[in-house]
This record gives C-alpha cells, sequence and structure tokens, in this order.
C-alpha cells in the first residue's frame, strides 16, 4: 500500500504546492513511485509540472466521472505522476456539503490506486473547508508547511483542533507527519524566533530538515519544473532532497 | 457615506491583511476615520491590531445577534476601529449557503455605519467563496494584493472573473481600486518580470506605490501594532503612507 501524505495548512501562502511538488519529485528522483493528487482549485501544483486538469481531474475523480486511468498524467520526472485539478473542484465543495459520506469522496477514489505508488500526496487549499477535510481523511500522514512568520503561530493551534477532530471521528489512523519550516530566512530575528517557540512547544512533531527562502524555488514553477529539475544544486533542492531523505527513514 | 474598500485575493499569503491594517492606520494618521471589518475567521486583523472577536464581532455583526456598537473595538490608533473576527465566522460559509440574499448579509450589516466613517475596510480570507463575495457585494472598490511570484499571475485572470460576475448581479457599482504588488524584492528578476508583465497588461488599473518585503511589515503583528507605530520610518511603513495618499487622491 502507498503512504498517503497530505500537505495542510488553512493559512496562505505558507509552501504546501511547494513542498508537495519538490518533495516528490525528490523522491521520484529517488527511485520511487508518487502520485500527486491536486486537492486545490487553484491547481498550482498541476501548472508546477505542466499539467492541466480542464480535460479531467482531481473533481472527475472524486465524482467518478472518469476511470482513474484517464486522469491521471505524467511528469518531466519518471515515476512522478500528477491528477490535476481544476476550478471545477471549486464547485465540489459546495455541491457535497448535503451528501452522505461527503468526507470520504477522495478516500475511496484513491483505494483502487493505492498498488500501483510508493506515495499518494495530497496538495490542499488554504482553508479548513470540506476539500481540506477530504485530504485529512484520506491520508495515513499530515504534513504541516509552516512559515517563519508570526501569523503562522496564530493558525497552528486550530489546525491541530481540526486535526484531532478528524482522527476522533473520520480517519483514526492520521497521524502527524511532521512540522516543516518553510521561507526560513537566516538573517531575520523573525525566522528565528518562530523556529525556536514551535521547536519547544513540539519537539518531537518538527522535521529537523528546515526549508530556506531561496527565490529559485519560486522560479521553477513558472518553467514547468521541480527544482531537481530546474536547478538541482541551489539550496531549494538540497534542502527537499534531505526533506525526502528524513521522510523515508520515518517510515 | 464612507467609501468601502474590499482587499481580496484567492492566492494565500500575498498580504491582504498586511495592507488592510496598515493602509487603514496610515488614513487614520492622516486624521482619518477608518473601520476595518475582519471578514476573514483566521482573524489575523483582529490580532494585528490587539482585537478579539471571541465576545463578539463580523459573526455577530452578519447574524444581527448584537448591535454594531457592541462589536467595534479601538486600536492604538485614535480615529481606527475595528470589527474583529473569530473562527465563528467559519461557520457562517455554510450556515448561510441555502438563504435567500446570502451574498448580502454583509453589505446590509453595514449600513448602519455608513455615515460614521471615511472608510469601511473589508478583510477576506484566501478563497473566492461565500465569505469573499459578501467582501465584494458589500464593497464600492476592490483593492488586489499581488506578491509578485509566478503563482499570483495564474490566479489573476480566475479573481477578475469572478469580481466581472459580481459586477454583473450582485453589486454593479463595484470597480477595482487597482492592483497593488506587494513583498517586491529589487534584487530577484522573478519580482521585475511579475511587475513587468502585469504592468503591460493592465497598465491604468495598477498602483504606482509598491509595497517592498521589509521584515518589520512581518514583525508588527506580533506586538498588535501597525506598522506606522510600531516603526514609523522604515520603507514598509513609508510604502504605506505613499499608498494612503494615492488611495485618497483617487477618490
Ligand atoms: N522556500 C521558499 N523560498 C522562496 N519562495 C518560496 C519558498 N516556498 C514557497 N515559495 C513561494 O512562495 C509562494 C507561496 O508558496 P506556495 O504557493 O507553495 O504556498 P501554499 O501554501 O501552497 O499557498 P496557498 O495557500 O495559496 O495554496 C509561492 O509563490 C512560492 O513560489
Ligand atoms: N511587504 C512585506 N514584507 C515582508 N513580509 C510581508 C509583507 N507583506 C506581508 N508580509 C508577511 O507575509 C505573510 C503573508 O501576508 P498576509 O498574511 O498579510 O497575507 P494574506 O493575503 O492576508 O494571507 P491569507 O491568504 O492567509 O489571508 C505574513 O506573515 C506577513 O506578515
Ligand atoms: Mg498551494
Ligand atoms: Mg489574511
Amino acid at each position: 500500500r502507498a503512504r498517503r501524505i497530505v500537505f495542510a495548512n488553512q493559512k496562505g501562502g505558507v509552501g504546501k504546492t511547494t513542498t508537495a511538488v519538490n518533495l516528490g519529485a525528490a523522491l521520484a528522483v529517488a527511485g520511487k513511485r508518487v502520485l500527486l493528487v491536486d486537492f486545490d482549485p487553484q491547481a498550482n501544483s498541476s501548472t508546477s509540472l505542466g499539467c492541466d486538469g480542464e480535460q479531467g481531474g482531481s473533481y472527475e475523480l472524486i465524482t467518478g466521472v472518469l476511470p482513474p486511468e484517464e486522469l491521471i498524467q505524467h511528469t518531466a520526472v519518471p515515476g512522478y505522476e500528477v491528477v490535476p485539478s481544476s476550478i471545477n473542484l471549486a464547485g465540489a465543495a459546495v455541491e457535497l456539503v448535503n451528501q452522505s459520506r461527503r468526507e470520504f469522496y477522495l478516500s475511496d477514489a484513491l483505494n483502487d490506486l493505492d498498488t500501483a505508488y510508493d506515495y499518494l500526496f495530497i496538495d490542499c487549499p488554504p482553508s479548513l473547508g470540506l476539500l481540506t477535510i477530504n485530504g485529512l481523511t484520506a491520508a495515513s500522514q499530515v504534513i504541516i508547511p509552516l512559515q517563519c512568520e508570526y501569523f503562522a503561530l496564530e493558525g497552528l493551534s486550530e489546525l491541530l483542533k481540526t486535526i484531532r477532530r478528524v482522527q476522533g471521528t473520520l480517519n483514526p489512523a492520521l497521524t502527524v507527519g511532521g512540522i516543516l519550516f518553510t521561507m526560513f530566512d537566516v538573517r531575520t530575528r523573525l525566522s528565528q524566533e518562530v523556529v525556536r517557540e514551535v521547536t519547544e512547544f513540539f519537539r518531537h512533531q518538527v522535521f529537523r530538515t528546515i526549508i530556506p527562502r531561496n527565490v529559485r524555488l519560486g522560479e521553477a514553477p513558472s518553467y514547468s519544473q521541480p527544482i531537481q529539475l530546474y536547478d538541482p544544486k541551489c539550496i531549494g533542492a538540497r534542502s527537499y532532497n534531505a526533506l525526502a531523505r528524513e521522510v523515508a527513514q520515518h517510515g
């Protein structure tokens, strides 16, 4: 069975997509078979890897309109595939509200895909609504990207409350894979304070790897490439490679 | 009547809250009476100004549970007041879905407040859901904070489509106040490319003022102060003061 990992944080712009895309690529370059499901209607993961959900994607996956095989697209990295998303997915959050088992649509849809991959990744939108709840219900681990900024601290307790609620009712198997510091700027006191405070409080749930701010990570998506193809020697690529080793070891 | 300005962009972490909070403070320091309505359940605008919505805020405002006077809190800047938010507001997005006039709850609630202020600001969450639609329906102008990053470009066309839809059906008086470049880093090619591309395409809808990346803007919220109180001489404060002059002139 695939290890299912969801990337969640309702705070916007903290590095969910950048982490899902580049950690996935690092694992694929290391020989793992990885499927990334873009579950954000913004479709930033999709465009980061040159994929387009207009002809079918994660909305069609959960509504069963098309079989999964027709929705999976290749990336430039062998062994790394994507179920893209599109704006259609925004409609699902409203359409599913009154359905029974509305939190299990994604989990059920992924059941057929488990044997074909080593890792199933899920990228979520910046909210704690039904799409993110589907992601938390479908996954066995949640990775929490945390920008080294003050507002990031504010939202963490609400996110952990939501995770505990999902663990209690919808998905008891869900564990916290770890908190990942992103966009760390060694020159600022703010970055260091956030890392110190969160590490003190959540000592065993923090990844050793810290992702520094690196403009190459922001440039890569405009070339539809993960960082390992765009600039494999830069600090952004090396950091996500180190994270991939840490994630693979956690087992 | 107050000038009602909404800060909207479904892309996360682009500077909606930072712009609403500090532009509001700059106008108040210049003698204007400003009310900031925090319409994001994350309540980042509220905490930035030392306010707390637990005893009542924007959820109670739109549901009519408490009169507006009991919901308005003062800030450290004279003439600058806030209707805070809390996690209760996240419930409204689901509760209102089946109500008639569900897009007008905020607009109707603000009608009593128009005469007491020069500016009514509305901070929105990172989504195009019902809370943001309420914000767009209640406002006469929308300011679009745009981070100088690639993903920011991706989302702009979807945001403008939503604004046009709101103008066509819910709020014909809504105009685009302007696109504001935020977190501009003069050292990176990426920042310059984004500014060039957007300015070429939207020439007359782009503010002359560009907000640079400035760590002081990220530090100020942890002291519950707008930048004009935390560090009035820094480039972040001076940029938002320049933006305030530009907004006041657009009239
Ligand atoms: N370590 C980094 N260094 C520099 N830029 C980064 C880094 N990580 C992410 N970025 C950039 O910061 C912006 C926000 O990151 P990203 O879009 O991955 O966050 P997100 O949490 O997925 O956002 P959303 O909440 O909108 O889904 C993007 O433009 C991205 O390219
Ligand atoms: N010009 C700037 N320079 C440096 N940091 C900034 C700047 N503007 C905003 N920030 C910081 O970047 C982060 C994102 O900004 P902010 O929270 O205002 O964006 P937002 O669009 O309101 O996010 P969300 O989508 O989650 O509501 C915050 O931690 C903020 O302090
Ligand atoms: Mg994202
Ligand atoms: Mg905000």
